[in-house]
């Protein structure tokens, strides 16, 4: 489902390089419920972004439901990326001057389907009750708090049904009630056949996984298999 | 040293009314460690901006070190904020355009004593060592990691040595190693005297302070007394 090879990433700004992945190679199979933990710079967030298709590796390869995805134009990528994959970004990434309700809608927008069109405002007040906000669908980012647009940015991922879900911090500001909500929500959408990756550094999140690769200075350092259903 | 009087906070946008905090007395004394806990929505972020001289309260007192901040004019507030408090905020709000050393200067850039000016670049420097980027001081934000941020924001708050510390969720994006070391940080600051209040949802960090405050609605929900040196 998703394998990397050796994978490499370099940030070059002006005369100095930063080495944020130095050959990452893992395998992910379809249906995992895999957690990512590690120290901060250790290149968590640029494996996300390569693994969904949201940047292009230096060096190595990255394959997506068997699809090589160095091989693939801007336009297939963005397909890719709006019907297979959901992402939860660290920083949320949601439009300031838009609605909950707008930014949930923005995947489905994207859609060359035009049934999905007629479904959309429904399909997204859906996603935003199932995370606790269908009495903020009229606010804007900054008229939320920090948790609020957190769990806006996870109702996006989850509008289109994607079958991988790739979650970069997702519960870092929630507190524990919550965050254990968001964890049955992907635990759920888990046990119905997607493959979800989180990004954690919260053992207690990590922990309703059921395998936890372990980065460190842009490598694989290890992992752990737990014991879960 | 802090001390809130049935504080309420309201937010109007049309024709709803959002009420945040619904009539909060709380008090710190100085030299306190205190941790707020709650769910996402109760009002934290809120809270520490009023009591950070960020906003103004819809009706209640608020008074921090004996000045009630509801008589000062802006230029008062100001000067308050820059020589007094030192602010964490849940989303850093650091300027995209500027290297990391330059976000960390910026408070010292407000101060009209000559002498901060000279000694500016140098202390920024050690702000920014202390939180381990000394390597990434030419960073933008958009060029660092969701941490490698978070701890810009952390040094930044620091770097004017203020007597009151608000952190809110200043460890949310750090794994279980860093977030150690930036608690020892606050809590070296603590012993030095200052006063030091986080936000946080999660129990082991709250659980290096010496009080812990329940918010939930709007509303103080109860507190923990800790048995911490
Ligand atoms: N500018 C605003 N306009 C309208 N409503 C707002 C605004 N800012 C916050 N709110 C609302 O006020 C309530 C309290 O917000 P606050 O940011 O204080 O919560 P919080 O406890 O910090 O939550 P979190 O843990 O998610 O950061 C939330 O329900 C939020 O939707
Ligand atoms: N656009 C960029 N330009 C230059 N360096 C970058 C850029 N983005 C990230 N980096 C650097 O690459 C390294 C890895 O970053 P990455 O965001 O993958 O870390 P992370 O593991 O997600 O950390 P965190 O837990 O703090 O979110 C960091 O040291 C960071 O400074
Ligand atoms: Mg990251
Ligand atoms: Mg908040």
């Amino acid at each position: 489902m998703i394998e990397t090879t050796d994978l490499c990433k370099e940030y070059r700004m002006g005369n100095v390089t930063v080495e944020a992945l130095r050959g990452v190679t893992l395998s992910i199979e379809a249906g995992e419920f895999v957690a990512i933990m590690g120290p901060s710079g250790s290149g968590k967030s640029t494996l996300m972004h390569l693994i969904g298709c949201l940047d292009r590796p230096t060096s190595g390869e990255c394959t997506i439901e068997g699809v090589e995805v160095s091989k693939l134009d801007e336009y297939q990528l963005a397909h890719l990326r709006n019907k297979r994959i959901g992402f939860v970004f660290q920083s949320y990434n949601l439009l300031a001057r838009a609605t909950a309700l707008r930014n949930v809608e923005l995947p489905i927008m994207y859609s060359r389907d035009a049934k999905d069109h007629h479904s959309r405002r429904e399909r997204a007040r859906q996603a935003l009750e199932a995370v606790g906000l269908a009495d903020r669908v009229d606010h804007r980012p900054t008229e939320l708090s920090g948790g609020e647009q957190q769990r806006i940015a996870i109702a996006r991922a989850l509008v289109n049904n994607p079958d991988i879900i790739l979650g970069d911090e997702p519960t870092g500001n929630l507190a524990t009630e919550q965050g254990e909500e968001i964890m049955a929500i992907l635990q759920q959408l888990n046990k119905d056949g997607r493959t979800v990756v989180i990004v954690t550094h919260e053992a207690d999140i990590a922990k309703h996984t059921r395998r936890i690769i372990y980065f460190r200075d842009g490598l694989v350092e290890g992992e752990d298999i737990l014991d879960n259903p």
